[in-house]
């Protein structure tokens, strides 16, 4: 994280760099039957506890735990699966083919469409090859996750002064980094801020995706996961 | 927030703000 902190040069992006939360990992039950209720209840399990690790997450994003309980509450609610994309496609870039939700469990194209999810592989799929033509560094993708957050559109805030500070303070971080890291491409700020409505395309089709595996009834899932499926 | 309890409780957990 030092050399890190040290390259990116910008104060912001290197305190997003320092809070990147640790990897977690999938923890699928050894006994259950191998199909697909078993890779959605993994799936499920790990989602809600990657939900707890973004809700710490954003406490240290600057300036978020200076808003009103409610307004953080109207961020979190909004950007959630944004975040959660976001991620998710970051660690997938290395790879040739599959989602990368944890180490342990990469989800290729046909479990995708054995599981329900064939239709969210291929939107998450077309958000990674954009990121990869772009060779999105980390310093990039927490300053992304933290505008995702800071941009979500929340219909309930109170203090959009505070909201607009926050954009314009990341806004500056990235404009900053870019400046110093990647002089070569005037334009890169903008073609990274412009990969932000597919984002949340997709991440409105995964909330769909999962609200369908709630209605089917098959997979157990946990309170603050199904919380924050009816708060989106 | 009575509908959004886990969400409100994680947030008034050990809130750790970040002055920069």
């Amino acid at each position: 994280c030092c050399q890190s902190s040290k390259k990116s040069g910008n104060k912001i992006v290197s305190h997003l760099l320092l809070v990147e939360p640790d990897k977690i990992y999938a923890m699928a039950d050894p006994t259950a039957p191998e199909n697909d209720v078993k890779v959605l209840t993994t799936l499920c399990d790990l989602v809600d506890r990657e939900l707890v690790v973004i809700i710490n997450w954003a406490k240290h994003v600057p300036g978020f735990s200076a808003l009103s309980l409610g307004d953080q509450m109207g961020l979190l609610q909004s950007a959630w699966m944004e975040v959660l994309i976001l991620g998710l496609v970051f660690r997938s870039l290395p790879y040739e083919e599959g989602l990368v939700y944890a180490d342990n469990l990469v989800l290729e194209r046909e479990q995708c469409r054995v599981v329900g999810l064939l239709d969210l592989y291929c939107t998450i799929l077309q958000l990674i090859t954009k990121y990869r033509k772009l060779q999105l560094d980390k310093e990039e993708f927490v300053t992304l996750k933290a505008m995702a957050l800071a941009n979500s559109d929340s219909m309930s805030i109170e203090n959009v002064e505070a909201i607009q500070n926050l954009q314009d303070l990341l806004h500056e971080a990235l404009q900053d980094y870019e400046t110093n890291q990647h002089l070569a491409d005037p334009h890169r700020s903008g073609k990274l801020l412009m990969t932000l409505p597919l984002l949340r395309q997709t991440a409105n089709k995964a909330i769909q995706s999962f609200r369908r595996v709630v209605t089917e009834g098959k997979v157990p899932m946990h309170k603050l996961f199904l919380e924050m499926l009816e708060a989106k | 927030k009575e509908k959004h309890k886990i969400l409100h409780r994680l947030l008034q957990d050990s809130t750790s703000p970040v002055d920069l």
